[in-house]
């Protein structure tokens, strides 16, 4: 099901959640 | 979700119309509009119907390779093989572009600006943003924040291409180890849990000695 | 003083029917409405004071109706006059909007929209009036200066199913539910519905629209960047950098808008509401609900 497939490839893509500098400060 | 429901029902519509005709125009003319739509972005559904992979070796195998185009390439691919597609109506060139923004975002979360503008053919900072405000971000199919002072995109979310079956491997792969860590992750809470019950009753132990204690000192006084 | 009241309401209708709005509000505002010699009763100064303001209003007179208006604001709350009550609500919303005082002119228009008994008294309201107290009562609110409460009241309006129908409905979506840059084109389509004092040219050099939109693009700016140069600030709004930086800076100051200036460099940054570790939890939260999107598209399809 090609739907799917994009919604999972799209699902994947938002991993990590955050990358940014500020972040790894705070989570740090 | 969102944006696989907007378009379900213009899949549906050209799939339909492909498979409902055999004439070779009739199809080019099919895969012209699919590609010029402003709402689709998903071409591997058309590009499975028979009578469209039978195009391939006809006068018109060329709509066809740029068919193949819209679903897996980017710009730079059609730059490079522009002597052998049909030329891009506008509204067919913004959709590669736009297309070409979720295959760069599919490797990278940040986006530099500068390979933003090499890969889009753009020459300065605002035509891009308005290009990533305007037909990406307003479009739906990306969402992101755009930092002029480290001159990036930073990537929220993106809406998924079509795959090719060489990338499910890497797909699998990337569930797996999604999964192998959540499942780690989920074992070391349960062993601290285990721990902080553990220490949890020691501490209580060690209280009710040392409440014992005293009550036997005092009874001794 | 009885026949000079008689003298100055026969004028005054003469001026009404000669469409001379302010001469006969003149002629009625002469009338001694707290004479020690007769007794007149609240129902019949209140209809006068409105009666005054309404005409005034007909001029665009705010200021003058807003006397007239104050008057009646004593008299209005013991007034058991439905028709009367509901012209004093619309009058003040009309003073309101003059005045530019969009948010408040907006939440009056918003409650006179809601009327439910279109029979008061003798008066029938008509739903097309209804319709135009909804309509002023979005205009005025997108011509309101942008942050939280405007966006609240923008909210509102959005969720209200009349709007829909509403021939502004497009720009209120555009402006509410997708937080979005207005362009030109929309900017001056919305511009057709506007009334002239809506429309005025203020002290900045910006007409009351312009700088309604200006805000709104600045705040719907914020969403879309982490930070922008002033230069490019003023690109994106159509107007110089310094002017940019200014109604940026007020918006800060006034908090309506999240952020910082740093004028060495000169840039904007738009902060978050959120903290970094709160947006990583929404963040989480999003990629939870498109995995149970997924989950549940794939048990419909029975995989």
């Amino acid at each position: 099901d090609n739907s799917l497939l994009r919604q999972v490839l799209s699902l994947l893509r938002r991993l990590p959640t955050i990358e940014s500098e500020k972040f790894q400060d705070e989570f740090l | 979700m969102e944006m696989e429901k907007r378009q379900a029902d213009l899949i549906e519509q050209f799939t339909q119309q492909a498979e409902a005709t055999s004439d070779p125009r009739a199809l080019a003319s099919i895969i012209s509009d699919a590609t010029c739509h402003p709402s689709l972005f998903a071409f591997s559904e058309i590009l499975s119907v028979p009578n469209i992979s039978k195009l391939d070796g006809t006068q018109v195998s060329s709509s066809l390779d740029l068919l193949h185009l819209f679903a897996y390439g980017t710009w730079n691919d059609y730059k490079s093989s522009a002597g052998h597609l049909p030329s891009l109506l506008p509204n067919q060139a913004k959709k590669l572009k736009q297309l070409s923004v979720l295959t760069l975002a599919e490797t990278n979360k940040v986006l530099p600006y500068d390979k933003l503008m090499e890969e889009l053919d753009v020459s300065n900072v605002r035509e891009l943003e308005d290009f990533l405000i305007n037909e990406c971000m307003y479009s739906g199919i990306v969402r992101g924040k755009l930092d002029q002072l480290r001159r990036c995109f930073e990537v929220q979310f993106a809406a998924g291409r079509d795959i090719r079956p060489e990338q499910l491997n890497s797909m699998i792969q990337a569930l797996s180890s999604w999964l192998t860590t959540s499942d780690h992750m989920l074992q070391s809470i349960q062993e601290k849990i285990k721990w902080a019950d553990t220490m949890s009753e020691a501490s209580r132990k060690h209280k009710k000695e040392v409440e014992d204690r005293v009550e036997e000192v005092k009874k001794t006084l | 003083e009885e026949q000079v009241l008689i003298i100055r309401e026969k004028l005054a209708e003469l001026y009404e029917s000669e469409q001379e709005w302010s001469q006969a509000a003149k002629m009625l505002s002469g009338i001694d409405l707290d004479s020690g010699i007769r007794m007149l009763d609240d129902a019949y100064k209140l209809s006068k004071c409105v009666h005054i303001a309404r005409l005034y209003l007909e001029d665009d007179d705010a200021v003058s109706a807003e006397a007239f208006i104050n008057k009646a604001s004593f008299l209005v709350t013991t007034s058991q006059h439905e028709v009367l009550n509901l012209q004093y609500k619309v009058c003040y919303a009309r003073i309101l909007d003059l005045k530019r005082k969009f948010l408040e002119a907006a939440l009056r228009y918003y409650d006179i929209s809601q009327i439910e008994k279109l029979q008061i008294g003798d008066e029938e309201i008509d739903e097309d009036a209804l319709e135009q107290a909804l309509s002023a009562a979005v205009t005025c609110t997108i011509l309101a200066a942008a942050g939280p409460q405007r966006s609240r009241v923008l909210a509102t309006l959005y969720k209200d199913e009349r709007c829909s129908k509403l021939k502004i409905y497009p720009i209120l979506q555009k402006v509410v539910y997708l937080e979005r840059i207005l362009r030109k084109p929309e900017i001056d389509a919305f511009s057709e519905e506007l009334k002239p004092h809506q429309k005025a040219l203020l002290p900045d050099n910006f007409t009351v629209l312009d700088r309604a939109m200006i805000e709104h693009n600045l705040l719907s700016a914020s969403k879309l960047y982490t930070n922008i140069s002033f230069e490019e600030l003023g690109a994106l709004l159509g107007i110089p950098p310094q002017k940019a930086e200014k109604i940026a800076s007020r918006m800060i100051y006034e908090d309506r808008m999240r952020g910082s200036i740093d004028q060495v460099e000169a840039i904007i940054h738009f902060e978050d509401d959120t903290e970094e570790l709160q947006q990583w939890d929404q963040q989480i939260a999003g990629l939870c609900q498109a995995l149970n999107d997924i989950l549940d598209c794939m048990t419909s399809k029975g995989v």
